[in-house]
């Protein structure tokens, strides 16, 4: 279960402030699947660092299964983030100097999933995402839309409770679009709680709920009866 | 006029081949605003690679306003590409150590316009993608499709006989998007030759010819009643 009570996110350039979020508060309950949505530079892939730990508030409380994040040991926060979390980022972060195969395995490490296994999943996980024939590529030797979907493959792979995805199917043609969003949906039926960050609302329709930001706050949410 | 013939482009990985270009031939005519359409992985961008000789390909002959670019010398090819050519890349390319102002003046620098009159254009170019209150942000403190924005900004601001955009408004949200394909309009109307690459069926229809590409291999062309 996530809290996030009155969070703030406030960044200075200059003279000039920043509030990329402005008093948000947000409740998501295990299981859900839940979409934010809204316009460029409205705070979303802030939100979501916020909600993976990746960057820590200007103010505000932010608790993870009852556990405030902001009194976790570093330690404590990592270990939580590796097991836990699984991250797709909206410019994806594939390790360039590591292929396809090798990307994918990289949570699996993290969790101590011993080498065989790994191997195994990680083609598993790239042949679900149609690029068995591109393991060994590195990510420069890859399309964009190719890219992208070992970013998926990554994510997929630990089937982590807590999916972050950030603009997943940016990328992609509609129909790898599609089959990435039935990979959610299948990771939602088995118990995962998943977090859909997108300007789409296409995308956003596909998920139970939908929460509206906009400069920094949330303008709707579709649980309770919009905001 | 640019005239493609028999062009491949094949990168090898280990022993397997992959062809990314398989036997292209094309011709844009001057001020012609074509959409480049077809899957992740279908070869848009190594073709746009091809047009913008940002590479060589492993075979066939590539013709810029009758000039053969394979004979052309490094010098002329880098004079032409930055005098001639606009670039919106799929991934963006700014340059991190540099503010969105700085990015967007690049072009400019290159094809001598002085100091003055670049700042103006730039912050005119940044506050036409609606960016003017994020002139001094670095790359990584702008989001996604702030990034893009600026790639946007930058390619259109020396306002380039040919603009070649790659995925242009994948980042975006729709209203981002439709402005900057009236920006694109509104620069075809001025006589510029466009070529857009994309994914989305969607953006390509506002194209007036639509170019299709299927395993590196032209499938369809509206010019000429389909292939
Ligand atoms: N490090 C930073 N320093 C300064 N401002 C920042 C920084 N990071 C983000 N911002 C600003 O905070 C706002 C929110 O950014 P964020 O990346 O969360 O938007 P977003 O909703 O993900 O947008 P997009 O859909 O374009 O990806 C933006 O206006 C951006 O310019
Ligand atoms: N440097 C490289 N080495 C090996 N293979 C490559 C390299 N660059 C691209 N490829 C392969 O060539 C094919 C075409 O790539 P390209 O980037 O042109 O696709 P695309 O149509 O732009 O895809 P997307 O919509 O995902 O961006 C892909 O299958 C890709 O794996
Ligand atoms: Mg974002
Ligand atoms: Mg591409």
């Amino acid at each position: 279960m996530i809290v996030i009570e009155n969070m703030y996110k406030i960044y200075k350039i200059g003279d000039i402030e920043v509030k990329a979020l402005n008093n948000v508060s947000l409740t998501i309950e295990d299981r859900e699947f839940v979409a934010i949505v809204g316009p460029s530079g409205s705070g979303k892939s802030t939100l979501m660092n916020m909600i993976g730990c990746l960057d820590v508030p200007t103010s505000g409380k932010y608790y993870i299964d009852g556990q405030e994040v902001s009194k976790m040991s570093d330690r404590a926060l990592a270990d939580m983030r590796n097991r836990k979390i699984g991250f797709i980022f909206q410019q994806f972060n594939l390790l360039p100097k590591l292929t396809a195969e090798e990307n994918v395995q990289l949570p699996m490490i993290y969790r101590g999933v011993p080498a065989g296994e790994r191997h195994r999943l990680a083609l598993e996980a790239l042949d679900r995402v149609g690029l068995s024939d591109r393991t060994h590529h590195k990510p420069k030797e890859l399309s964009g839309g190719q890219q992208q979907r070992v970013a998926i493959a990554r994510a997929l792979v630990g089937k982590p409770s807590i999916l972050l995805a950030d603009e997943p199917t940016g990328a992609l043609d509609s129909k790898s679009g599609a089959e990435v969003m039935n990979m959610m949906q299948q990771l939602h039926k088995e118990g995962h709680t998943i977090i859909l960050i997108t300007h789409d609302n296409h995308i956003a329709e596909q998920a139970p709920r939908i929460v509206r930001i906009q400069d920094g706050e949330i303008s709707y949410d579709s649980k309770g009866g919009g905001n």
